[in-house]
């Protein structure tokens, strides 16, 4: 569902300095599937699941969505590409504080046109998903790092998407509240729901039924759960 | 050197609605002691430690700082003790962008008036003890989520303060990088700074001599290494 073309992604800090995050990548995620990607801090893991989940464009290589090259698209057809497929949880959460937990959980569903009591209606599932229904009127800043970690959650499924994308999501959490978040995922994994998680987590990448392991912007092994 | 004292923490939401993140809380910490707090999510664990790191007031009870009663110091006296004793990382590190890595880490040496190459140099040396000194032109979103925790915590050390308060401190990085910086910590407290961890990580918790338990705003139980 999404193939990753020997992608590298260079920035450029100045004009003599640049860092290489991936430095050739190549990894095909099949519809349906569970991946986890581990590795050292500052390997490339956030970078390449920010470039799989089109929210950055490589510096070369291709990114394919079911076989389309995303490489060809506008900024625009790319986000709409993304909204409709993607969910997205970042590493930090990246929430809106000037807007209520329920208006956070809403955003991806703005762009589809429905009426605001089904958008309303749509967020409350999602965040009753997470247990958080408590706090849908709060502002982001008024909940624990835990609780707004869950709320970024709710907000990338809130649209159904086929592929939810995680960086980090249990972080936060303490092991009881990880496990059930865990369970979330392996529910959504069971309805057919492809996803990608990046972890620092041994326990969490063995739910998956692949890992794969990055190591200085690059694919250095890969296990399968047999 | 820090006594919390029967403290509760209300945050009121609206006329009607208020969150008892602290229920009467009682805890001393002796110097040079090494204290893990551990707790579920949500529990209050960020509010106690922003309390005893005096960078919230308590709702009631009292916090004593080498036994002298915080309560009675303006705003501005807090912050000067803050800023001379008091070493804090925060759960999303709360870096500024818009300057440099070096410059996130003089910040808590300013108020002491010393040359700019002087705070340069400690800044620079606080850097080094964290292994990121290649970082220190970049601007903290230009670096991953691990390498943005590890500045955070150079920032916490740079002034030598002799109590270090952190939050999560390790909860983006990956276990090599993880017990480098446990290293460090267990370093800082041999030299004899006070540390206290938050912390949802057991292996964590068992390099502290103390681990006290939060649930719903209470210490429930208490737990020594022998
Ligand atoms: N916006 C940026 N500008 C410049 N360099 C960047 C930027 N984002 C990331 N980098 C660099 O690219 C490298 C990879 O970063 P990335 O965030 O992908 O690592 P990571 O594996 O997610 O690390 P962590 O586990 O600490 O979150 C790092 O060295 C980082 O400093
Ligand atoms: N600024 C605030 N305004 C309103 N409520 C708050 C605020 N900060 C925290 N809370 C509430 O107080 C309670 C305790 O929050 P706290 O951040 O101390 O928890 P925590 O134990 O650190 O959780 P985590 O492990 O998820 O970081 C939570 O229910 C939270 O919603
Ligand atoms: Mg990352
Ligand atoms: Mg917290």
């Amino acid at each position: 569902v999404v193939d990753v073309i020997d992608v590298t992604k260079v920035y450029k800090l100045s004009e003599s300095v640049e860092t290489w995050a991936l430095r050739g990548v190549s990894l095909s995620v099949r519809e349906g599937e569970y991946l986890a990607v581990m590795g050292p801090s500052g390997h490339g893991k956030s970078t390449l699941l920010h470039i799989m989940g089109l929210l950055e464009r490589p510096s070369s290589g291709k990114v394919l969505v079911d076989g389309a090259d995303t490489s060809k698209l506008s900024d625009k057809e790319l986000a709409n590409l993304r909204g409709v497929k993607i969910g997205f949880v970042f590493q930090y959460f990246n929430l809106i504080n000037r807007m209520t937990v329920l208006e956070n959980i809403e955003l991806p569903l703005i762009p589809r046109g429905m009426p605001k009591s089904e958008r309303r209606r749509l967020a409350m599932e999602a965040l009753f998903k997470v247990e958080g229904e408590d706090w849908f009127e709060k502002r982001p800043n008024q909940l624990s790092g835990g609780q707004q970690q869950r709320v970024a959650l709710a907000r990338a499924i809130v649209h159904n998407p086929k592929i939810i994308m995680a960086d980090e999501p249990t972080g936060s959490l303490d092991s009881k509240t990880e496990a059930e978040i865990l369970g979330l995922f392996r529910k959504l994994n069971k309805e057919g729901k492809t996803i990608v998680v990046v972890t620092h987590n041994k326990s969490i990448a063995y739910e998956a039924e692949r890992i794969v392991y990055i190591k200085d912007g690059k694919i250095v092994d890969e296990e399968r759960r047999i």
